[in-house]
């Protein structure tokens, strides 16, 4: 799924503004 | 009363959405209703007011990314309003329909950065995630959409611009087609009259649904479906205490936003079929195999 979903994916592992 | 646990789980909910979404529902209420002290937002009526605005938003709109957050600014392909001005050769409609696209990419990230912020979200299979943002993104959009929305148009540039349903309407099919069914549900989704913390819980549990299609792990997206749904049960008691009905109601408001969302992907389908337009990628992916 996350193959199919690459930009999703990638969004989801960039890590978060919230984090830093 | 509210378990403190509970109350906890508002916060950091209600704080990820101020904090991810660029416009909420109080900030888009105080330029609808001309309360606010920056200047009114510049209205498009007609093909005239709509090529002045996009030379004059897409500065507005660049200038403010510049200067201000990276926040929304993840995906470096993609800087809203700038694809207005490239594509000013084509035809209205379409360069509207790519500006839409453009607002609707930035708040699938900011709808992506929100749900990583929802306690428990980033402990769900990878899988999942993806597949809980690839069927929530746009029930959770229109839900956000409704809060830009009146009866007589929509907010647009982050506020800076205001676009009459009139216009919409006017616009040659299927384009005019687009935006009038949401339109109608935020008409009835407005009259509830939701504050930015209730969405906030509302948001979170549309995206944290345990029957999307082809879940590895329901049981656990279950679970933190029941946990988001009791906290905004209770936090809709003691928010609202005069509309005790207004949780149930809410729940049907789900029902028509898969409605909104099927009806929105057969005529994206049918755009581009017909028009010569193009996707962005990232939409390709979430309407790809969707329903």
């Amino acid at each position: 799924l996350t193959e199919r979903h690459k930009i999703l994916h990638r969004l989801l592992q960039d890590s978060s503004p919230n984090d830093s | 009363p509210m378990p403190a646990d509970h109350k906890v789980l508002v916060r950091q909910i209600h704080d990820a959405y101020m904090k991810n979404f660029t416009m909420n529902k109080a900030k888009a209420r105080l330029i609808l209703t001309g309360k606010t002290s920056k200047p009114q937002p510049f209205i498009i009526h007609n093909m005239e007011t709509f090529q002045l605005a996009e030379k004059t938003l897409a500065a507005h709109v660049l200038a403010e990314h510049h200067g201000g957050s990276e926040n929304s600014l993840h995906i470096g392909d993609v800087v809203p309003a700038l694809g207005c001005g490239m594509l000013r050769q084509r035809e209205a409609e379409a360069r509207l329909f790519h500006c839409c696209q453009s607002t609707s990419v930035e708040t699938v990230t900011e709808l992506t950065e929100f749900a990583k912020a929802v306690p428990g979200f980033q402990s769900l299979d990878l899988n999942d995630q993806v597949t809980l943002l690839k069927y929530g993104v746009y029930e959770a959009l229109f839900t956000l959409l409704a809060s830009c929305m009146n009866k007589d148009g929509v907010l647009v540039a982050r506020g800076g611009g205001f676009i009459t349903r009139e216009f919409l309407k006017s616009l040659r099919r299927p384009f005019s087609d687009m935006m009038e069914p949401k339109f109608q549900f935020a008409t009835r989704f407005n009259s509830l009259e939701l504050d930015d913390s209730d969405l906030s819980l509302f948001v979170a549990a549309i995206i944290c649904c345990g029957d999307r299609p082809g879940l590895v792990d329901v049981p656990l997206v279950e679970q933190l479906q029941e946990t988001i749904v009791q906290v905004l049960r209770l936090h809709l008691l003691t928010n609202h205490p005069n509309d005790s009905f207004l949780f149930p109601r809410l729940l049907q408001k789900l029902a028509d936003l898969r409605e909104l969302v099927t009806e929105h992907a057969q005529l994206v389908e049918d755009i581009k079929k017909t028009e010569d337009t193009s996707l962005h990628p990232l939409l390709q992916e979430i309407y790809r195999d969707m329903y």
